[in-house]
């Protein structure tokens, strides 16, 4: 465990921490996608699956157990509880997330480290969490005003793995069998598609401006 | 081998 690693660990409990403390707050959900919350949801259960059979440290295991069920949480109450799900912008979170379940799929069975189950698995979640904001930025620059906790949660969300990205930098020249290639590349085009929400979250902080992302 | 890096990240 290197400070990058915990870093970004941290960041993206903090971005679900501000996204449950807005839920739970403003009893609504507008301006998050469900289908990213969702694909999220999907990536952490496909990822953790060696939650219990492969016990790694219990920081490693407690925070499984957190990302599982906060995702699955968020899902349950942007679907089911009557007062949140009044406040989904179910006309403007329509992109096709499906599609990229499939691809990731696709692109698993191809590219993964050795053709096991738990290995495809692996980088099917991989390449769906790269993806998996897709939904939410579009969402974003369609429903223009983005409220404060919403940006957070967006920029947190995006920050944590761009830490990642320093952490494989830092494991790579620190250990010698070290290789993350998939997780890398896949971070990196992840880091990349949060450059624009980047770039107008600095904006907006710097002219101390309502977020405005152009539509 | 590097296939067998067990997944230690989250």
């Amino acid at each position: 465990m290197n400070v990058f690693r915990l870093t970004g660990d941290m960041t993206h409990l903090a971005s679900i921490l501000v996204l449950l403390l807005k839920i739970y707050a403003t009893k609504s959900c507008s301006g998050i996608s469900l289908k990213t919350q969702e694909l999220y949801a999907l990536v952490f259960l496909a990822r953790y699956l060696n939650l219990f059979t492969d016990f790694i440290s219990v920081y490693n295991t407690v925070m499984k157990l957190v990302f599982i069920g906060s995702s699955l949480a968020i899902v349950w109450c942007m679907r089911m509880h009557k007062m949140v799900k009044r406040s989904y912008d179910q006309e403007l979170d329509t992109f096709r997330h499906y599609f990229l379940i499939a691809g990731c799929f696709l692109l698993a069975l191809l590219v993964n480290e050795k053709f096991m189950f738990p290995e495809v698995l692996w980088a099917f979640s991989i390449y769906l969490e790269a993806v998996s904001t897709i939904p939410q930025l579009v969402l974003l620059q369609r429903s223009g005003n983005v409220d404060n906790l919403t940006g957070q949660y967006v920029f947190l969300l995006g920050a944590y793995r761009a830490l990642y990205i320093l952490n494989w930098i830092y494991r790579y020249f620190t250990e010698p069998h070290f290789s993350r290639w998939i997780a890398c590349v896949a971070g990196l085009v992840q880091t990349a598609l949060y450059a624009d929400f980047f770039y107008y979250y600095f904006l907006s902080w710097k002219n101390n401006a309502k977020l405005q992302l152009p539509s | 081998t590097s296939s067998e890096t067990t997944k230690d990240e989250l």
